[in-house]
């Protein structure tokens, strides 16, 4: 899902 | 978010503020590389394209604001402000840092998560953080004597990517499918450098003497 794909960290 | 991640951004926070500290206060540069500062920009800028496309927080929306025109005053005061310039170990930071960013640019183009622009891009800027330091370290080889405030900056520096280490198993364990090996492996090399220089930094805080890395 584009959760993951998302980077989420800095 | 946990709190391992944000002591690593607080961190980082705080060794680009003893690095402006350094810079404002005592108007001068010497003992920072230059080179190294234009890969952390570039570090910045190649890994924050999604700034305007994904909103995550408004933490991270600030954070990468804050670190995108903090690494861009520096270069831009560094090489612009006439005081300052005068300043630049010109004739030690030497290093050819093209080298790296060709190796890492080449290094994302076979290995990253997608073959898309921004992928290929973000796996290159996580790359290129790991050997940003390099030029930086070359530098307080060469010239001997490390001011206190160059010490701190690049010992918050190598500190803050230990604590996203440290975030990374967190969130290995607690989360189902969490794997990020692209930044897990290049987190891990990038605070391997800084294993010579943390040793002469606690070397000098235990004898409580001036930091001094062999050359």
């Amino acid at each position: 899902n584009s959760e993951d794909d998302l980077h989420d960290e800095l | 978010m946990n709190i391992f991640r944000f002591a690593g951004d607080m961190t980082h926070l705080i060794s680009i503020l003893v690095l402006l500290l350094k810079i404002y206060a005592t108007k001068s540069c010497s003992g920072i590389s230059l080179k190294t500062q234009e890969l952390y920009a570039l570090v910045f800028l190649t890994r924050y394209l999604d700034l305007f496309t994904d909103f995550i927080s408004l933490y991270n929306t600030l954070m990468k604001l804050v670190f995108i025109t903090s690494s861009l005053a520096i270069v831009w005061c560094m090489r612009g402000d006439p005081a300052v310039r005068r300043t630049y170990d010109k004739e030690i930071d030497t290093f050819r840092h093209y080298f790296l960013v060709l190796g890492c640019f080449v290094l994302a183009l076979l290995l990253h998560e997608k073959f898309t622009v921004q992928e290929v891009l973000w796996a290159f800027s996580i790359y290129l953080e790991a050997v940003a330091i390099i030029p930086q370290l070359v530098l307080l080889q060469r010239s001997g004597n490390v001011d206190n405030l160059t010490g701190q900056y690049v010992l918050f520096l190598g500190a803050y990517r230990a604590f996203y280490i440290l975030n990374w198993i967190y969130r290995y364990l607690t989360e189902a499918r969490f794997t990020r090996w692209i930044a897990c492996i290049s987190g891990l090399v990038q605070t391997a450098l800084y294993a010579d220089f943390f040793y002469y930094y606690f070397i000098s805080w235990k004898n409580n003497a001036k930091l001094k890395l062999p050359a």
